[in-house]
C-alpha cells in the first residue's frame, strides 16, 4: 500500500485568471507530482491540490514567490488513511 | 445475510459484490442483479435492477464510483439501494415511481480501480487499462464519452489523471454502460454521483452553450438542492457543468443528454474543504440521507414530466 506520509493537501484561492494560469503552470512543472483534487477552474472556486512531501518545499515556494495565497486542508494524508483503516478493521470485526 | 452490513463503514470490492449478492437474494421480488460487461482486469460489471414487473419501462440510471478514490460515492449507492427497498410501499411517491419506472444502479462502475485504493493507492482515480509502448496506466472513465471527446477539459496524455483514452468509449466499463443504456431505449434519467465539492450539475460539461431544456434543468436542480439542503443544512451550488464547475468534454451526462436522456445530472458530494476524498466513514449516513432527498426529488420530476 502506497505511503502518503507528510503528504499535504493544499487549498490556493487564486485572484483571478492570471494566477490561476500559475497553478496550472504547476501541472507542467511537476508532472505526475502535483495531484489536483479541484483543479484550477475559475476564481470564485478554491483550488485544492495534493503535494507530496519530497515536493512540499519546492510548491509552497512557487506559490510564495507568484503570491498565491494557499491554506493547508490536510496537514497528512497518511494519518487521516490510517484512521480510515483502522475505523474499516473496527466495523469489520462488529460486522462479524 | 446483510443485516450485519454497516451502512456507515467503507467496504472492499468483495464486500459490496458480497452484499449485493445477498441484498438481491434477500429482496429478489424487486431487486436483481445483472452483469453488463466486465473491466479491463476481467472483474464484473454488475447492475442492480429495481423493478416491480414490466419488460422495458421508462427508467432511471444511477452510477456511483466511476473515479474510484471517491469511497463516499460507493458508500452512499449502497444506502441509497437499500433505501429504495424499505421506502416501497411506504413512501408514495417512491411507490408510485417503481410501480411505473424501474431504477438501474450500478454502485462500482469502475471496479479495477475500486479494487486498487484498497491493495495498492487510496489515490487512484483512473481505470487500469494498459497499453503497449505507454508507460502509464489508465484513463479517467469521466472524459472517455463520445460527446466533445478530446476537447477542452481533457487530456490525451496518458500520465494525465485526466487522460481521455485512445477513442471515444475505448474503456470496457465505459462501453458496458452506452451499450446496457443504448440497448435498453428508455431510460429517462442518468445521474451520475461524484465528489467533493457540493455541486449538483447538469450538461453541458463540453461546452458553455445552455443546452434546450436548460431551464427545466436548472429549476429541477434548483428543488433538489433545496431538498438536500433541508435535511442537514448542506448548502449545494447548481448550475451547468461548464458554468459551475469548469470544462470538462467527454462526460456521462453530456453523452447521456446528446442521447436523448434529458434529465441528466451529476452530483459532487461533500464537503467544501476539510476533507477531500477521505471524508470520514462518520458521514456516510448523513451523505447518504441528504442525497437521497435530492435524488427522490429528480426522480419524481421524471416520473411526472414523461416525454
Amino acid at each position: 500500500q502506497m505511503n502518503f506520509t507528510g503528504d499535504q493537501v493544499l487549498r490556493v484561492l487564486a485572484k483571478n485568471e492570471e494566477q490561476l494560469s500559475l497553478l496550472r503552470d504547476l501541472e507542467g512543472l511537476k508532472p505526475q507530482k502535483v495531484d489536483f483534487w479541484r483543479g484550477p477552474a475559475r476564481p470564485s472556486l478554491p483550488v485544492d491540490m495534493r503535494v507530496p512531501f519530497s515536493e512540499l518545499k519546492d510548491v509552497k515556494a512557487y506559490l510564495g514567490s507568484h503570491g498565491l495565497a494557499y491554506s493547508v486542508m490536510i496537514k497528512d494524508i497518511q494519518v487521516l488513511l490510517d484512521e480510515e483503516r483502522e475505523a474499516m478493521a473496527k466495523s469489520r470485526r462488529l460486522e462479524r | 445475510s446483510t443485516s450485519s452490513f454497516s451502512y456507515a463503514s467503507y467496504h472492499t470490492l468483495e464486500e459490496i459484490y458480497s452484499w449485493i449478492d445477498n441484498f438481491v437474494a434477500e429482496h429478489s421480488d424487486i431487486v436483481s442483479k445483472i452483469r453488463i460487461g466486465h473491466s479491463f482486469e476481467n472483474r464484473s460489471i454488475v447492475v442492480l435492477k429495481f423493478s416491480t414487473g414490466g419488460p422495458q419501462r421508462r427508467a432511471i440510471w444511477i452510477d456511483t464510483g466511476i473515479h474510484s478514490r471517491e469511497w463516499i460515492t460507493h458508500a452512499t449507492g449502497i444506502w441509497t439501494a437499500k433505501k429504495i427497498v424499505t421506502e416501497y410501499g411506504k413512501d408514495r411517491t417512491l411507490t408510485d415511481l417503481l410501480d411505473a419506472m424501474d431504477i438501474f444502479m450500478e454502485i462500482v462502475t469502475n471496479p479495477d480501480g475500486f479494487a486498487f485504493t484498497h491493495s495498492m493507492n487510496r489515490l487512484w482515480r483512473k481505470n487500469k487499462s494498459t497499453r503497449p509502448g505507454i508507460f502509464c496506466i489508465g484513463v479517467d472513465l469521466n472524459r472517455n464519452w463520445k460527446s466533445g471527446f478530446g476537447g477542452n477539459g481533457s487530456n490525451n496524455n496518458p500520465c494525465s489523471e485526466t487522460y481521455r483514452g485512445p477513442s471515444p468509449q475505448s474503456e470496457p466499463e465505459v462501453a458496458a454502460i452506452v451499450d446496457f443504456i443504448t440497448s435498453h431505449g428508455n431510460i429517462k434519467a442518468l445521474i451520475s454521483i461524484h465528489s467533493y465539492s457540493q455541486m449538483l450539475m447538469y450538461p453541458y460539461g463540453h461546452s458553455s452553450e445552455p443546452v434546450p431544456n436548460q431551464k427545466e434543468l436548472n429549476d429541477l436542480a434548483k428543488d433538489a438542492a433545496q431538498a438536500l439542503y433541508e435535511v442537514h443544512g448542506i448548502q449545494y451550488i447548481y448550475g451547468s457543468i461548464s458554468t459551475t464547475l469548469y470544462v470538462a468534454s467527454g462526460i456521462t451526462v453530456d453523452w447521456a443528454y446528446d442521447n436523448g436522456i434529458k434529465f441528466s445530472f451529476t452530483f459532487e458530494l461533500r464537503d467544501t474543504g476539510r476533507y477531500g476524498f477521505l471524508l470520514p466513514a462518520s458521514q456516510i449516513i448523513p451523505t447518504a440521507q441528504e442525497t437521497w432527498l435530492a435524488l427522490r426529488t429528480i426522480m419524481e420530476h421524471t416520473l411526472n414530466h414523461p416525454y
